[in-house]
């Protein structure tokens, strides 16, 4: 669910 | 979430925080390129657009929230409130020097051709060479305010720890992303002649000042 579209980095 | 993130992290909020509470408690900006802190305004600014978009957790939203605030906090001390302190004379450093390449590069090399994911790749890019005017303004001085070496320690070191995290991401979890890597890895080279700087100077008492 860690997709790049989501970005879930700061 | 691993470890080396949130030490990350905490250490990029520690950074923000440390410099604003130098600026607020010695009511002076002298020695900070209000240009670096613009352009991390801006680099908040268009990366957290997705605030509004998508929810990824409480942890996630209230950093992004603190980090743009600040950055803005930031800004508004250094060009409002002591003005009379700001060092525009050394902060000379071209910031469309930076914005515009960048710029260009987020339209051609991005992960997807939308306006809210070109964007974010222009974020990341622009918060790889955002530090420039700062360094270049501590070369033009020739020295650097122990707080403010402190502040970019935190702030390479905050990269540094993302770059672990990376490569522990791909290990565990197969993630990747190249253009936040390169963008990263970038960045913490910047940082490198600084890291040695103050490893061999700050750490030992001294204050930050380039070899003539």
């Amino acid at each position: 669910e860690e997709d790049i579209e989501s970005h879930d980095e700061l | 979430m691993n470890v080396f993130r949130l030490v990350g992290d905490l250490s990029h909020l520690l950074a923000i925080i440390m410099l604003l509470k130098k600026i607020w408690s010695s009511r002076s900006c002298a020695g900070i390129s209000g240009k670096s802190q613009l352009l991390f305004a801006l680099v908040f600014t268009t990366r957290y657009l997705d605030l509004f978009t998508s929810f990824i957790s409480v942890y996630n939203t209230s950093m992004k929230v603190i980090y743009i605030l600040c950055a803005y906090a930031t800004v508004y001390l250094i060009y409002v409130k002591f003005k009379a302190t700001y060092d525009h004379n050394h902060d000379t450093f071209r910031a469309e020097f930076l914005v515009v390449p960048v710029g260009g590069l987020a339209f051609l090399v991005n992960h997807d051709f939308t306006p809210l994911e070109i964007l974010w790749t222009f974020s990341i890019y622009l918060e790889s060479v955002a530090i420039m005017p700062q360094l270049f303004m501590i070369s033009k001085t020739g020295e650097a305010e122990s707080i403010t070496s402190h502040y970019l320690f935190c702030l390479g070191g905050y990269r540094a720890l993302y770059i672990i995290n990376w490569l522990y991401r791909f290990y565990s979890e197969g993630f990747f992303d190249l253009i936040a890597i390169v963008a990263g890895c970038v960045q913490t080279i910047l940082y490198c002649d600084f890291f040695y700087l103050y490893i061999t100077k700050v750490i030992y008492g001294q204050k930050l000042s380039l070899p003539a």
